[in-house]
């Protein structure tokens, strides 16, 4: 474990208990993607199918349980508990397009042909496009709470920290794992035009608003 | 064969 990926850790954590703790204080999921949030569960389940086999650390599994069911409780809140704030109407990105070349793309590119080693892969494939439809919702919407940007900074700063870590673990461990970190990057270019647009507006106290 | 690199990352 090195500091940047404890630190990435810690902001897809951060990033969670943002979001939990803004649909649970406002008592809304407005302007929060039901469709992303779809996502990140089946991330979480086909990933985290190998606590059933394999012990790493207890840090690894607590984690692991709390990626799970933290995500579990999101969906919850958004489409049961505060369903009437749900903005289903801007939320009209067709997961499909994403979920069936994300599990075609891990049947044909993986390590392993194995039921665990293809989900997992799919896993690694389907977290690296996970938050479109949520970029999708706010570029129709045209504007973003400036806590639902603190939860998105977040949330793309963890996968920018784990490019770091991977870089350290190569020069340090020649350890490397070329699925993760194509995808990895993939990931946070997808943040690089939110990154720029909370940097130059968020941080400055403005709100994250598009131009018309 | 190409070994499955261990997964300890999250």
């Amino acid at each position: 474990m090195n500091i940047f990926r404890l630190l990435g850790d810690l902001s897809h954590l951060l990033a969670i208990i943002i979001l939990l703790l803004k649909i649970w204080k406002s008592r809304s999921c407005a302007g929060i993607s039901g469709k992303s949030q779809i996502l990140f569960s089946v991330v979480y389940t086909t990933r985290y199918l190998d606590l059933l086999t394999t012990h790493v650390s207890p840090y690894n599994t607590v984690m692991k349980l709390v990626f799970i069911f933290t995500s579990y409780a999101t969906i919850y809140l958004m489409y049961v508990k505060f369903k009437a704030t749900y903005d289903h109407n801007h939320d009209t990105f067709r997961i499909e397009f994403l979920l069936i070349p994300t599990f075609i793309l891990a049947l044909l590119i993986n390590h392993e042909f194995t039921v665990l080693e293809v989900l997992w892969t799919f896993s690694i494939y389907l977290e690296s496009v996970a938050i479109l439809p949520q970029l999708f919702l706010v570029s129709k919407t045209r504007e973003a709470e400036s806590i639902t940007s603190h939860y998105l900074f977040a949330l793309g700063s963890y996968r920018a920290l784990y490019l770091l870590n991977w870089v350290y673990r190569y020069v340090v461990e020649s350890h490397y794992e070329l699925i993760a970190i194509i995808s990895g990057v993939v990931q946070t270019i997808l943040y690089c035009d939110f990154f720029y647009l909370y940097i130059t507006k968020v941080l400055k106290g403005k709100k994250l608003q598009l131009p018309a | 064969e190409e070994d499955v690199p261990a997964k300890d990352e999250l």
